[in-house]
């Protein structure tokens, strides 16, 4: 599988909609302090279904939602959209004939949340199995958000369990 | 699954141990299951020492020891796992110029199974992005991302914008 | 000695906001006491917006702006309470090219009232040293320091041994 | 006051007595990874008495004394000195007449620890007391360890009032 395509609107600092495409190989991602690069991160975290606003930085949920600058008022919804293709493995039906899939997650000012493939409604243990039968279910490994890269070296031994047991 | 989970664990550290000797040019790195007698619910500890130094606590370990121990485990686990994409926010931080280059090296190098997303200040890693997106706030607090074109990017230069509806 | 504390409080209240804004460009920080009743009690919040940015919770600020938040209180603590002298280990890792100067430029404006002993790798902040140390192993396990000279260290090359006995 | 003279011996990856002289203004100290330059720092947050292990990235105390190479035998124990100079304060008795005073710290592989002022042993008190007439004694503010530079960001409200008691 392949990531294809990201479209964020209305998640932290990215105000309008932006779209962006990914090649094969290595994406680097650049910008002085403070311009939106670890926001960019955490809508990929968050699309993929995470569930802790600490590890988005917040303190609630709806903090991912843009809340405004000196110009411009907060919005009321997030929506991120994250377009998968080149799967190779069988996927379950009713997905089994498509070649891409694009996996949406909204967020209203409101507290109500959707999930959505193929902008369906689902439930977000569907874009989790989903993403198991793809391969890329541990996205714990996949994922190493801002200084969090020694964590596993001052972890504890059952902490340290944890994480290599996500991997292997 | 106690069989497959000792298995994996020793697929894991032997390349543990290759990615960072290929990182520190030597040395050894392994994990430790603290209570043999039942892998499925022990600890696991972890042992580090760069080549021709002592063995210590990796506690005691720099900086840039640590992160580019911690990266060799995790690339060693996709070795064994391979994952379809990985995103690292600044993980070259911590890293001297040497070490940058060869964690640039080993990142190209696993580029063809894994697709990576590379958030970096480091001129080093910018080098080796098949396609650079710059992150620019030409309004104060909006997000927008423009694709840069590398050669440029390094003379500090600007990029035409990616699509922003 | 409740006068003197909410005295105090509040000229570092005035220093934080004056250093904030000028490593910042404009925008304001605050410390609140949250139980303004007892202020010998008290816990302390601390708020920060950058320039045209909304105000919101200093979690969601980024790593940089983070970094140069605590710089610009730890500089206002300075203004208050001159310290004789200050070491800081790497603390413009975060940081981006500009920050780095505006960081650099302001160590320097405080280093006649105070000495600093500045860990870095970068060499914008190297610039600004009146003297440089490289710490080497040239055998493997075993530090020595050696003084250097910028110029030649920028373009990469040796320095003269420092007193090593 | 000014900090003129540094001499490590024994601590850490320091293994020949090493002297440093110290400058006005901005001291830069460079080098690789895993070279010895937060070693060095930590040599400084030494002698200035710091007891606890952890701020010294080890597990006991003894980890400070150098403890081996390839090709070298660990050491028994680790000194550090640190030379100060243009007292500006007036300093209590013995120390009136001393234009420098030079702050000792050695640890025996035994866990025999000793503290000495211009050689003469003293208590951890009397440097404490020393740094505090001088105007150094808020030494929590005065070193930044690597990688801690936010604490007072993360911190709870409580421990920010600590951070901020010290230095107000
Ligand atoms: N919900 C939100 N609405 C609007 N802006 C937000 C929101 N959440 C966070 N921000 C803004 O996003 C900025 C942080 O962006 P981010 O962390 O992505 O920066 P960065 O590019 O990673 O920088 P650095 O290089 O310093 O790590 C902050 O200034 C913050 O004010
Ligand atoms: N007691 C000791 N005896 C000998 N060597 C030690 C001792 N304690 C730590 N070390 C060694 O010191 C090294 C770490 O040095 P230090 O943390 O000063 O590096 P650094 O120059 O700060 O690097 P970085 O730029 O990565 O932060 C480790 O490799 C460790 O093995
Ligand atoms: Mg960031
Ligand atoms: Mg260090």
């Amino acid at each position: 599988m392949r990531l294809k395509r990201l479209e964020v609107f209305g998640f932290k600092s990215f105000f309008d909609k932006t779209v962006v495409t990914f090649r094969k190989g290595i994406t680097g991602i650049v910008g002085p302090n403070g311009c939106g690069k670890s926001n960019f991160s955490d809508a990929i975290l968050w699309v993929l279904g995470e569930q802790s606003p600490k590890s988005l930085r917040g303190e609630r949920m709806e903090d991912v939602i843009f809340s405004g600058t000196e110009h411009r008022k907060p919005l009321s919804l997030a929506e991120v959209s994250l377009t998968i293709g080149d799967i190779a493995n069988e996927l379950p039906p009713p997905y089994t004939v498509y070649s891409e899939l694009t996996f949406s997650r909204r967020l209203y000012r409101s507290g109500e949340s959707e999930y959505l493939i193929n902008k369906t409604p689902c439930r977000l243990k569907d874009i989790r199995d989903l993403l198991i039968d793809m391969g890329a279910g541990y996205h714990a490994h996949t994922i190493i958000e801002q200084g969090k890269v020694d964590d596993i070296i001052t972890a504890t031994p059952m902490q340290r369990r944890e994480i290599v047991e996500e991997a292997a | 699954t106690r069989g497959l989970f000792v298995e994996t664990f020793h697929t894991l550290n032997q390349k543990f141990g290759e990615v960072y000797a290929s990182f520190f040019g030597g040395g050894s790195a392994e994990l430790v299951l603290l209570d043999e007698a039942h892998p499925l619910e022990s600890g696991i500890e972890m042992l580090a020492q760069p080549p021709g130094k002592g063995k210590r606590n990796i506690l005691l370990l720099s900086g840039g020891e640590k992160a580019l121990t911690a990266i060799s485990l995790l690339f060693a686990t996709f070795l064994i796992h391979p994952t379809p994409f990985c995103l690292l926010d600044e993980i070259d931080a911590p890293l001297d110029e040497e070490n940058t280059r060869r964690f640039a090296q080993t990142l190209e190098s696993m580029s063809d199974q894994t697709q990576f997303i590379v958030v970096t200040h480091n001129k080093l890693t910018m080098e080796i992005a098949d396609i650079l997106y710059g992150v620019t706030m030409e309004e104060t607090g909006i997000s927008k991302l423009v694709s840069v074109n590398l050669k440029k990017e390094l003379d500090e230069s600007e990029g035409n914008p990616a699509e922003t509806i």
